[in-house]
């Protein structure tokens, strides 16, 4: 599905019957409108759309493809190919760790995986690790008895290294453990380093990077820090049931190449998908 | 000489980068171009003239001229015996729980005396979230069972300030998708029963494009009086100040600059231009 600028600007190709120079240039200039819109980094959407421009004129159109078809393959071509396929989690034993910048889902994320994971017959537990946030304790535990999950916390314990350290220790019967973490941004060196130092204490094998769907420019920077601390291994794209196309998330992905593992849609534990990269990719574009 | 639409454009995709990068929605950047466009197309230039000069001035002009002085003095609005009514509204996770806190500290330290409604009633650890911040601040917290009605929260906490002589009430509500349509009936409801004196939306810096679309749907649905944009130290450029600005052509308050009390300053027009630009 592509958006009706987009529809109409293919429209002159599809008349033409054959990509020449000016109508692939008129073309490219609405995808790029598309893609900024949708959140798209600046610099990426030259990128694509460079390349897309290169392969439209210099890519034979297959017999029996409408030219205009053709363009819109290589469109989306190009777009799968950032995006990547996105990856599952292994139904098995795992420690999971989330992280991302303030506010953008970890919390509400922890229990739509665990939930996720309890459906395909896991026991998870929930270990809170966010000694900053007033109230991350009670939501995290409320989360975890509304979806019937062990819950493992400490009021007290200002320290998150040492709170990790001391609770993974008490959590021997549970499959899967995912860690929340609390807020950070990379410019705070010293939550980055408490970041690195809950990864060591906690051996995640999973390192999830939660991205708001509303970011705009600054979410490859903020992605690229979060990686070269920790080493990310996936992604989980949240709030995509508004309005935001999400196009931040291409940059999540092509400054880490951590691929998106789920997409949260909404606020209760159950509002989570898998992801799907073609559909994504209409939907950025639609 | 004069200047042509050609020059004009060529000279323009430098500052549109800029303007893109620094998270300002398209659609705002287009309306910016058409202006400086409008402004310089045959303008005479005289030699020795930089015409990239002339573009970066006439861009400077535009956007001061849609960034609103704030115009809203809070202390100022505050009448004995009348209780100033705020009401916080904003997408799911923006920072309007911990701006209320700010606030109020804010307003603390000037004398006046707030207290807060927790009209957020359905999010996990939302109540409690208010309850230790009202304990740090030593403020009243009016507050129902989880799942209440978010607006009857809010009635019990004015009539509550109207007994105490509290000079403010500050509304805090749930964080919700603009798209939603049940949950932004809901805050009208809430808007209905509690008369705001204002109502202020809470933006998150690091928001795209979609700052449009939330702006312009909480305009539609209660009414903005002011805005305030929050996470300005995560070096968000703050484009998004600009976004919703020139689109529901409402003041920005204050600028919410990290995790604690102090961290919330008035916004200042210059400073922004100067980030915007840096
Ligand atoms: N509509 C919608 N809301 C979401 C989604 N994911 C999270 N939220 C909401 O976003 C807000 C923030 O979510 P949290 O889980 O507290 O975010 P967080 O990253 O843990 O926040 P910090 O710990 O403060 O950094 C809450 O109101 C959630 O209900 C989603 O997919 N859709
Ligand atoms: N760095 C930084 N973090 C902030 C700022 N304002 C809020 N936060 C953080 O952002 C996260 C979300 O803040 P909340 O106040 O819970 O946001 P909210 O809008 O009330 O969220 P919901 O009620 O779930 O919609 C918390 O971790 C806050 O500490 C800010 O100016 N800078
Ligand atoms: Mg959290
Ligand atoms: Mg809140």
């Amino acid at each position: 599905s592509l958006s009706d600028a987009l529809r109409n600007a293919l429209k002159k190709i599809a008349l033409l019957g054959r990509i020449d120079e000016a109508s692939i240039k008129e073309v490219v200039r609405d995808i790029q409108r598309a893609l900024l819109k949708a959140d798209v980094n600046v610099k990426l959407v030259l990128r694509v759309t460079n390349n897309i421009e290169k392969r439209a004129l210099s890519e034979k159109v297959p017999p029996g493809i409408n030219p205009r078809e053709h363009v819109i393959r290589i469109l989306y071509d190009e777009l799968v190919q950032v995006m990547g396929q996105g990856r599952s989690l292994p139904l098995d034993k795992q420690r999971i760790m989330l992280v991302g910048i303030y506010g953008q889902g970890k919390t509400t994320s922890a229990a739509k995986i665990a939930r996720f994971l309890q459906k395909k017959g896991l026991k998870v537990g929930l270990v809170q690790a966010d000694t900053h946030r007033p109230g991350a304790y009670d939501q995290l535990k409320q989360l975890a008895g509304q979806i019937g999950a062990s819950f493992y916390g400490d009021k007290e314990e200002k320290n998150s290294v040492k709170l990790v350290k001391r609770l993974l220790a008490q959590t021997e019967k549970k499959d899967v453990l995912i860690i929340d973490t609390s807020g950070r941004h990379r410019l705070e060196k010293d939550l980055i380093d408490e970041m690195k130092s809950i990864a060591e204490v906690g051996k995640p094998g999973e390192r999830l990077l939660i991205v708001d769907s509303t970011m705009g420019q600054a979410a490859g920077e903020q992605a690229k820090a979060f990686h070269e601390a920790i080493g990310l291994t996936g992604v989980v794209l949240t709030k995509m049931d508004g309005s935001a196309k999400g196009g931040g998330a291409l940059s999540s992905v092509a400054e880490t190449e951590a691929q998106i593992v789920f997409v949260g849609t909404g606020e209760k534990p159950d509002d989570i998908e898998i992801f799907d990269s073609t559909r994504f990719v209409s939907q950025l574009l639609g | 000489k004069r200047l042509t639409i050609l020059k004009l454009e060529s000279l323009w995709s430098d500052f549109e980068m800029g303007l893109l990068e620094s998270d300002v929605a398209l659609p705002v950047v287009e309306e910016l171009r058409d202006g400086v466009i409008d402004d310089l197309l045959d303008k005479r230039v005289g030699l020795g003239m930089h015409v990239s000069h002339l573009v970066d001035k006439s861009l400077k002009k535009a956007i001061d001229s849609i960034l609103i002085e704030p115009d809203i003095d809070l202390g100022k609005m505050i009448v004995k015996g009348k209780p100033l009514i705020i009401m916080f509204v904003g997408v799911n996770g923006s920072g309007k729980t911990t701006t209320i806190a700010k606030l109020a500290w804010a307003l603390k330290k000037e004398g006046h005396t707030s207290m807060v409604a927790a009209s957020d009633t359905f999010r996990a650890g939302a109540i409690e979230q208010l309850e230790k911040h009202c304990e740090n601040l030593g403020l009243k917290l009016v507050k129902h069972k989880p799942g209440g009605d978010p607006a009857a929260v809010a009635y019990d906490a004015i009539e509550y300030a109207r007994a105490h002589r509290k000079d403010v009430v500050l509304i805090d509500t749930a964080g919700r998708m603009q798209t939603n349509v049940n949950l932004m009936a809901e805050m009208e409801k809430i808007k209905r029963v509690a008369k705001p004196d204002l109502i202020i939306f809470v933006g998150d810096a690091l928001t795209g494009n979609d700052a449009i679309d939330q702006a312009e749907k909480f305009n539609a649905s209660v009414g903005i009086d002011g805005i305030i944009l929050t996470k300005i130290d995560s070096d968000a450029k703050g484009g998004a100040a600009l976004s919703i600005g020139s689109t529901i052509k409402k003041p920005i308050l204050f600028l919410a600059t990290g995790q604690d009390y102090e961290d919330l300053v008035p916004f200042d027009k210059g400073w922004f231009m100067e980030r915007l630009f840096a």
